[in-house]
């Protein structure tokens, strides 16, 4: 599955 | 973490503290938005859906939820409690000409076409024009309260410490985000001109009105 982005900011 | 991105987020956290301190101190919401405000509400709400799913840091999720709750908090203030000193007929800008088209884009224009992922992406390109409602009032009563100029300085410093974050992140993290990058652009330029009067008048004491 293709990496999905952890938004680390606010 | 980086100096920049907390500096932003402390100037963020500083403008929506000033905006609800002004409105609880004077009791009155004269030269404020609402519909900036509620698009505020909207920006939080949709983009920190996460706290329910996922735990990155204790400031990550503090400062989420105090967004939010002082988001929320200062739409009840306008809407609710000092109502009457609301100005509706000066806050006369179609919103729904910017929620829909942002939405348009956010499915359209995504890192993963997945609920949250979206719900994201439609945060960051409406954050870029929220306090377009806000501008405009201004350009209509021709005048703003030194404290509201404070306000719209810390917001808008917030996104311009922001990029200079991403430059740093880039070199250093090789990590971009190009959606919030542009985003985050296009935020600060609607900016510009109102910090060129923050600038040249306010900082010289001198009350912001723009030429009738």
């Amino acid at each position: 599955r293709e990496f999905v982005f952890q938004h680390d900011e606010l | 973490m980086n100096i920049f991105r907390l500096t932003g987020d402390l100037s963020h956290l500083a403008a929506i503290i000033i905006l609800l301190l002004k409105i609880w101190k004077t009791r009155s919401c004269a030269g404020i938005s609402g519909k900036s405000q509620i698009l505020f509400a909207i920006v939080f709400t949709t983009r920190y859906l996460d706290l329910l799913s996922s735990f990155i840091s204790l400031y990550n999720t503090s400062m989420k939820v105090i967004y939010i709750g002082c988001a929320y908090a200062t739409v009840y203030l306008i809407y609710m409690k000092f109502r009457a000193t609301y100005d509706g007929n000066h806050d006369s800008f179609r919103v729904e000409f910017l929620v829909v088209p942002v939405g348009g884009l956010a499915v359209l224009i995504n890192h993963d076409f997945s609920f949250l992922e979206i719900l994201w992406t439609f945060s960051i390109y409406l954050e870029s024009v929220a306090i377009l409602p806000q501008l405009f009032m201004i350009s209509k009563t021709g005048e703003a309260e030194t404290i509201t100029t404070h306000y719209l300085f810390c917001l808008g410093l917030y996104r311009a410490l922001y990029i200079v974050n991403w430059i740093w992140r880039y070199y250093f993290e090789a990590f971009f985000d190009l959606i919030a990058i542009v985003a985050g652009v296009v935020q600060t330029i609607l900016y510009c001109d109102f910090f060129y009067l923050y600038v040249t008048k306010v900082l010289k004491g001198k009350k912001l009105s723009l030429p009738a």
